[in-house]
């Protein structure tokens, strides 16, 4: 599992 | 992209074009809190600042442009066009107490120590709280105008679509966001009570009016 930000969300 | 994600962010955008829609043919921004419109600009201008260094897709570069611009001509709405509308006094939830601890929060729980990752932790933390002054209005006042809950619906739609996108996301590409998923959890939270009366009011027709 990778963490993380999702930078693809808005 | 899943569904979940898509929907959630179509719903968004409805909520913000409702919110313009209200303001527009009522001419008036009574029962819009602007410290939560001012939250929100905030939170958008913090957050969607990489729109000018990291690429990520039209899809999400042209979501930003519009996030940060609507927002922005909502305040001039608010502020300058329909300034008389705007009742200061029922406004009162001191947003500062927002903002200060999720710059502490920020600087405390980010992926990186940098000024980029920071901004980025505190506009996720902000954005989770943004609607307070706003929910706080509507406790205060005790009602709202249909099309201002259809706003807070949408709104709230969009932030409780994207808890199963993090689950799919989880199974579907092992990847987790424990900042944003924390923080959209309190958010979705923070609706629970106004979702209730707005089923059970709004939906059946009926006027949105909190017991005295």
């Amino acid at each position: 599992r990778v963490r993380g930000p999702l930078k693809d969300e808005l | 992209m899943n569904l979940f994600r898509l929907f959630g962010d179509l719903s968004h955008l409805a909520s913000i074009l409702i919110l313009l829609h209200k303001i527009q043919t009522t001419r008036s921004c009574r029962g819009i809190s602007f410290k939560t419109q001012a939250l929100y600009v905030t939170v958008f201008v913090a957050r969607y600042l990489d729109l000018f260094y990291d690429w990520v897709s039209l899809y999400n570069f042209s979501m930003k442009v519009f996030f940060i611009s609507s927002s922005i001509y909502i305040l001039y709405l608010m502020k300058v066009r329909f300034r008389p509308t705007h009742d200061p006094s029922i406004d009162t939830f001191r947003a500062e107490y927002l903002v200060g601890p999720c710059v502490v929060l920020a600087l405390i729980f980010n992926y990186k120590f940098t000024f980029p990752e920071v901004l980025w932790s505190f506009s996720i933390f902000l954005e989770s709280v943004a609607i307070l002054p706003q929910l706080f209005m509507l406790q205060r006042t005790g009602e709202a105008e249909t099309i201002t809950t259809h706003y807070l619906a949408a709104l709230g739609a969009y932030r409780a679509l994207y808890i199963p996108n993090w689950i799919y996301r989880y199974f579907s590409e092992g990847v987790v966001d424990p900042i944003a998923v924390i923080a959209g959890l309190v958010q979705t939270a923070l609706y629970v009570d106004f979702f209730y009366v707005y089923f059970t009011k709004v939906l059946q027709g009926q006027k949105f009016e909190l017991p005295a």
